[in-house]
């Protein structure tokens, strides 16, 4: 039933009751360490007065009697002070939210939301990844391009090549001169059969 | 309203105040009534010097512990926020006792900052994705093209 | 990662075959070496 004041703890870093605990035994020792010095006073003063009829153990019943009568009135006192201390300076009012504490409050996240939340984040990291790659296996494929590109135009160059050399012996389409050559030598053919036929 | 560290500071004077009057000097004088009468002044002497010393130790005391536990700090801070939710009515929300379920909305806003960067990082990537991919496509036009004019070469030759 | 539809995923799923753009293009070479052959023939009878 006791009230761990757990959240005071949480504020003050000891529980309240401790500190009051303390207090109280900082307190009572004083009183006893006060009496006992009382005490001891008394006694040496006595030793001045040697005939009077007053013993140790009555001072000792004496000092009990204002011990024990000064330690009931601490107790209720002090109770009293604890109860009031607790309720007015040591305590945090209900309607009071510490600030570390005030994401409870902007968000009040039931364990599903947060699941929803942590379920959302590992799939935009899978997404994330997955994009990462994609990005790579684009760029390695633009590699890829720039050696089959390069294959083809080494082709290409290798037609202008072909291309090149005809022209350079005259021969600018190679197709008509390929046609014309081939006129020709018929035309040759021709003439070489007539002049057969006419030496015969 | 008095501060805290105020209300603090009475609480404890009445608490010595009440203590010293409840153990008066007639209250002593006549638990030692013996000595009381041996030596009146001297039991005035001694009394006075055990109420001082009381009080002194007792507020040592009480201004060790304010000294330990960073007390003035901590009541004025709690002053402040205690002000700051005088406008609330209803109970503020307090620890479940369960961690895993106080943590959760403690983890919240990091959770909430990351996902929005992944989400930022994810739409750049996409972009930048995009725009390789446009490089791609490029690519794969201009090689679609070289095949078709070597293919137009390679029909012109024959 | 295969799993999820990334943002190109059509375009990454339309990649070229750019191996056999290339072996193609040893079938183009071989048909002009037949080609350049048959004309250098051609060309041998004709001379």
């Amino acid at each position: 039933s006791v009230n761990p004041m757990a959240y005071e703890a949480q504020f003050f870093g000891f529980t309240p009751q401790t500190c009051m605990l303390r207090v109280y035994i900082a307190f009572q020792d004083y009183l006893f360490e006060m009496m006992l010095v009382v005490e001891s006073v008394i006694l040496k003063k006595l030793v001045g007065f040697p005939d009077c009829k007053i013993s140790p153990f009555q001072i000792r019943k004496s000092t009990e009697k204002f011990l024990l009568f000064m330690k009931d009135h601490f107790d209720k006192l002090f109770s009293k002070m604890e109860e009031v201390l607790l309720q007015l300076v040591l305590n945090i009012p209900e309607n009071v939210l510490l600030p570390e504490d005030k994401v409870q409050e902007q968000y009040p996240y039931s364990k599903e939301q947060f699941q929803a939340l942590q379920d959302e984040i590992r799939q935009l990291q899978q997404q994330y990844k997955a994009e990462a790659s994609a990005g790579q296996a684009l760029r390695a494929e633009l590699e890829e391009q720039k050696a089959v590109q390069a294959e083809l135009e080494k082709i290409l160059q290798w037609f202008d090549g072909l291309e090149n050399i005809c022209r350079e012996h005259g021969t600018g389409n190679f197709k008509e001169s390929f046609a014309f050559l081939t006129q020709n030598s018929k035309k040759l053919q021709d003439v070489l059969k007539e002049v057969e036929e006419k030496s015969k | 309203a008095p501060s805290r560290a105020q209300v603090f500071a009475t609480v404890v004077d009445t608490f010595l105040e009440k203590l010293v009057a409840a153990g008066s000097y007639q209250r002593f004088a006549s638990c030692y009534r013996c000595f009381y009468k041996l030596q009146p002044e001297m039991t005035r002497g001694i009394y006075d010097q055990f109420v001082s010393q009381l009080q002194a130790s007792i507020k040592e005391e009480i201004q060790e512990v304010k000294d330990e536990g960073n007390l003035e700090v901590l009541f004025n801070s709690l002053d402040k926020i205690a002000e700051e939710a005088q406008s609330r009515e209803e109970p503020a929300w307090r620890p479940s006792g369960i961690p895993e379920e106080d943590v959760r909305s403690a983890v919240v806003p990091y959770l909430l900052k990351h996902r929005s960067y992944l989400r930022k990082v994810l739409k750049e990537k996409e972009e930048e994705n995009g725009k390789v991919a446009e490089s791609v496509l490029a690519g794969r036009e201009r090689i679609a093209e070289l095949q078709q004019l070597i293919q137009a070469r390679k029909r012109a030759w024959q | 990662l295969g799993h999820l539809q990334t943002s190109q995923a059509q375009v990454l799923s339309t990649k070229p075959d750019y191996q056999k753009i290339l072996d193609d293009q040893g079938e183009v070479l071989s048909c002009m070496e037949l080609v350049l052959d048959e004309l250098q023939q051609a060309a041998k009878l004709l001379q």
